[in-house]
């Protein structure tokens, strides 16, 4: 689950109208929540994070943005009717290893690729 | 808690696991059939038919704990395994694969061979839509020490190890075996730490032909040909009568195969090659 708290990292955050900022939130994906921790050896689940917030215009730099998402933007501000604003998404992803066991008991190491977010930015 | 034998330190547990709990206020319980939605997904994403029943108590070989320790610690962005020097290419994916006890281990009683078989194959084996990049065979080894008994003397005694791939067993008093010499490592017995034998080629032939795998043989001189009367214990090829089963578990002989299941997406090039790019 992510959850919206009231701290003052997430206050930083929030624009003057109260929208908040296209920014990386916390996700933790637990594998003991759908049993799997007896079958799991390492990790006991891993932060997957995800991307919440506003793309506005004008879009600062640290908003990742890309020359196309600034002019999607630009566009939506001159007629939001005919076009979306850009959208909040991962730009850097992570991959996370697992250590498990198999049905003969085998043990088994293996890493995938883009499990986790790094960054997030308005595309 | 897990009924594995592994115990990760605090540190190896991502922090998150702990500040999220700590942080976040107790979560509603998601009802039986949307845990067994995202259940199902989940199995899917981590590339599962269905959840695997674990099997008593298994022990996570050391290599795989330090390799998952390095992988988990690493600031680098990669799936690929941070093993420098091995070529494990692309592959994403580390099994360790036990030897698979039977009748035969009785018919070798010479202490300086052995032949250790794996079942990589068969069910729980490397996936047929698995690609086998790497293969190494792990041996421990016990380091002896020098006890001033000249006839003992471990000087510079080292040990030539040999691993065969058996293309076709021996028939006692009829014919020999035909094996081919896939690896072989020269070691110093005063020194302990595990020898790693590349079994790529032999390996490849199970997969290929799994009824013609017969097992590695693994056979030991001293190569100045003056070894001490327990060098052969040097190399734990085999369970040692006084030994208990846990502890040889964590010193027995394993299989390591590193494949590539494919699941990586290759990244495409940045740039097209100079060598591809039209004349302007």
């Amino acid at each position: 689950g992510g959850h919206h708290n009231g701290s003052h990292h997430h206050r930083k955050h929030k624009r003057k109208n109260g929208t908040e900022n296209c920014r990386r939130h916390p996700l933790y994906v637990d594998f003991a929540d759908v049993g799997w921790n007896d079958w799991i050896v390492a990790p006991p689940g891993y932060e997957a994070y995800y991307c919440h917030g506003d793309c506005p215009f004008p879009m600062a730099d640290h908003l990742n943005s890309t020359n196309h998402a600034i002019v999607q933007t630009l566009m939506h501000s001159v007629n939001p009717g005919a076009v979306p604003k850009a959208c909040c998404v991962p730009t850097q992803l992570t991959s996370i290893s697992m250590l498990y066991t198999d049905e003969e008991g085998k043990v088994v190491l293996k890493n995938y690729q883009d499990m986790a977010v790094i960054g997030c930015g308005c595309r | 808690p897990p009924a594995h034998a592994l115990e990760l330190d605090a540190e190896d547990v991502p922090d998150a696991a702990t500040t999220a709990a700590a942080a976040t206020p107790p979560r509603p319980r998601p009802s039986p059939e949307v845990l067994q939605t995202v259940e199902k997904n989940l199995l899917s994403l981590f590339g599962f038919n269905k959840r695997p029943k674990p099997v008593g108590n298994v022990v996570i070989p050391e290599a795989m704990v330090r390799l998952y320790k390095q992988q988990t610690g690493m600031d680098l962005d990669t799936a690929s395994l941070p093993l420098p020097g091995r070529l494990t290419r692309s592959a994403n994916t580390v099994r360790s694969f036990p030897h698979k006890a039977s009748g035969v281990d009785a018919t070798f009683r010479r202490p300086d061979r052995f032949r250790l078989m794996f079942d990589v194959a068969g069910q729980g084996g490397v996936p047929r839509e698995e690609r086998l990049e790497a293969a190494e065979l792990q041996l421990s080894r016990s380091a002896l020490h020098q006890d001033g008994d000249e006839d003992n003397d471990v000087g510079d005694v080292r040990l030539r190890v040999q691993v065969h791939d058996i293309v076709r067993p021996g028939v006692r008093g009829v014919r020999g075996p035909i094996t081919r010499l896939v690896d072989q490592r020269v070691v110093d017995v005063r020194q302990g730490e595990d020898v790693r034998l590349d079994v790529l080629p032999a390996v490849h032939r199970w997969i290929e032909d799994p009824a013609g795998n017969h097992g590695l043989l693994i056979s030991m001189a001293a190569s100045n040909g003056s070894s001490r009367a327990d060098a052969h214990r040097h190399v734990r090829l085999r369970r040692h009568a006084e030994e208990d089963e846990h502890a040889w578990k964590h010193v027995q002989p394993l299989l390591f195969t590193y494949t590539d299941d494919g699941r990586i997406p290759k990244r495409p090039a940045r740039s097209t090659p100079r060598s591809k790019r039209a004349h302007q």
